[in-house]
């Protein structure tokens, strides 16, 4: 059950990432299959952290909150970053957002791996 | 079901200093219901204070107590902070124009004074002393050296022969009163703005046999620097109240969660222990 | 088996151009019967580029082909390197006054007058132009303004109105290209001397309705860079031969590694690309 | 199988990182049983990467062969901290070899990341 929970927070990483790929990809493109890949990747991380949730030690409790609320936060930075982008304002508008968006990824990829390293010490 | 959480962010994660701090938080989180997750910096770098500060901020943890290296670069993210409605409370060293909602901590530039006094008091008014502080951008730490050179240089004709940095390490602050002491050899004490400055100038004076001819006057009562002033290798400290800091940023922190308005300014007191009042 | 390790550390590891000093590197590997395992800084961090070239050498590979970003900060590791026992060879930017064992790559103050000199045949000996640079403390990029300017100066009465970094990103590039033709209208080309910021300079003319009205000399033939060209957008662009760096970089670490001394200075010459001879 | 692997891997962490630990004591304090202890966990370290060694595939087995090199790195650069201080050197002697020790450990840290993330990928 350990092994499984390891695979899921893998796969938490690996959504996240295509997710922000997706939005990467789709202020440098402006492609609009790459907005739905974005918020597609973004559901299927949330998903597994609601996976994760359902059967918890109290340590992973705490980690697993840090981390739904940070991908929240990615999430909200990110379609903010779009909704400036979209409105055809140049990069000096909406840079400051799309910024902040990559320092949130790096955040969540932090609590990832404290999860990670939080099921090793069970 | 999980608690509150209050992310306390300090200087250096392993700085013993902060344990303190720490231990107070904890009993004011206890008494309120909430938890304290105690964070830092690997290493004194306000890169990674500043990230620390963002991460909770970005998890939207119920409250941030934190330590400033830097106000000018910290102001910013208070300010982001505050603005996106999680309360934040400084402790021990301030960024007093952001728009932190307190400051719970020593008045540094004051302390810097009491450790100019206590200076001129062991080695009267003439004469070389040196400064080793634990960060030469370091907001409490220029606090205290500015006290100190203002009240030596108003009341004394003590010259500063020279002011290093640790970056608030041990090993750090020992290599920095060696080189100190091999440069200066007529310094006559070392003031220390520091936890850490004052054991590891201990460790060098120790070491280069001048126990009781070159002072050393610091800051903090670590137990190793109690042990110091036993055997008379450090001369006397300027001691903080860290336990309360840390108890009472919660309960700021708690008090604004619950609606109550507490803000503003929170001074705690210093004291100057030595051999006789150990 | 494993085979023995050549480590190939770019400028940023994402960076398009390093794609094909990269393959260039592999090919050679092949043939040699090493590997070469490409790494790079995620940002362009100086501190994260030293820290590649230390891991390498801790883990005791065979070679190392290391880009430079600041000579002043990369001398100490690449001499502790070679007398180490690996040898290390610099590609696309210098560490001339190094242990190094060699240099692969462009000159590349020769390659800003290149540059310079073709901005004077877009634009004639008169105006206004700016710079977009790859990094202000990057050494291949101060070397091409450095070139740029020297050209500009001796042969016409062209103003650099302003010089802005993009940190060798995209983006960042646009935001700086924006920022230029904003402050600066009069400004009648752009010289960029990194492979992504003519890209970005592109992004901003066109997007600001300047294409043709604005010039855009740059560097490397991305294929992005080629498609703007065509389109009329980018003027003409300073070719460099990244794939014959990666090659000849891992032939010289070989030769040494096999006994014979292959030493000191290969420059890669450059070509200037524009609509004409696409 | 895979999960063997992988808690091997991080023992191999936990040795390294006592193993500093306790070089770090005999360096603060002068204690000989931290020496002792710092030697002792470093070996420890070391079979757990041979152990890994014996059954790997080829990717690992690059990870692997830096990860054991630079472990052999943090020795002798422990090993010399350890004889200029044993000396009676000043700090102003011993610290940038204490400093390049330090580093060391960083990077096996990194090449253990490395064959974690390794594991996962197969
Ligand atoms: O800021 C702290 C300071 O108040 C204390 O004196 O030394 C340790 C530091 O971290
Ligand atoms: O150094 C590289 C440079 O030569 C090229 O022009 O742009 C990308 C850089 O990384």
């Amino acid at each position: 059950i350990m092994m499984n929970k390891m695979s899921i927070t893998n796969e938490i990483k690996n959504n996240l990432n295509q997710s922000f790929f997706h939005f990467n990809q789709y202020i440098l493109t402006n492609a609009e299959e790459s907005k739905r890949l974005y918020k597609f990747y973004y559901d299927k991380a949330v998903e597994d952290v609601m996976a994760l949730q359902q059967d918890s030690d109290i340590r992973s409790k705490y980690i697993l909150r840090d981390l739904l609320n940070s991908l929240g936060s990615f999430k909200e930075a990110a379609d903010r970053t779009i909704e400036i982008y979209d409105d055809r304002s140049g990069v000096d508008v909406y840079y400051d957002e799309y910024v902040w968006t990559k320092e949130i990824v790096s955040y969540c990829n932090t609590f990832i791996s404290m999860l990670s390293d939080s099921y090793f010490d069970y | 079901e999980i608690k509150p959480k209050i992310v306390l962010i300090s200087h250096v994660y392993a700085n013993p200093y902060w344990k303190q701090v720490r231990l107070g938080a904890e009993k004011a989180a206890k008494e309120r219901g909430v938890i304290v997750d105690f964070q830092g910096p690997e290493s004194a770098s306000v890169e990674e204070g500043i990230k620390l500060i963002k991460m909770a901020y970005a998890a939207r943890v119920s409250g941030i107590i934190a330590y400033v290296q830097d106000e000018t670069r910290y102001n910013d993210v208070i300010n982001k902070v505050i603005e996106g409605g999680i309360p934040l409370v400084t402790v021990d060293s301030d960024a007093e124009n952001s728009k932190r909602l307190a400051y719970v901590g020593t008045d540094n530039v004051e302390a810097g004074r009491v450790g100019g006094r206590e200076v001129i008091r062991q080695i009267g008014t003439e004469g070389k002393v040196a400064v080793i502080m634990g960060g030469k951008s370091v907001k409490n730490q220029i606090e205290r050296v500015e006290g100190f050179k203002s009240y030596i240089s108003n009341n004394s004709s003590i010259v500063i022969a020279a002011i290093e940095s640790s970056d608030s390490y041990l090993l750090e602050a020992e290599l920095a009163a060696r080189k100190i002491l091999t440069q200066h050899p007529d310094v006559k004490a070392l003031f220390c703005t520091s936890a850490l400055d004052g054991l590891g100038a201990a460790k060098a004076v120790k070491s280069l046999g001048l126990t009781g001819k070159v002072k050393i006057i610091c800051f903090d009562d670590l137990p190793e620097t109690l042990d110091n002033i036993e055997k008379g290798i450090i001369t006397s400290t300027v001691v903080q109240q860290p336990y309360v800091m840390g108890y009472k940023a919660v309960n700021i922190i708690m008090d604004n969660i619950e609606g109550k308005t507490t803000k503003g300014l929170f001074i705690t007191d210093v004291l100057v222990v030595d051999k006789e009042n150990l």
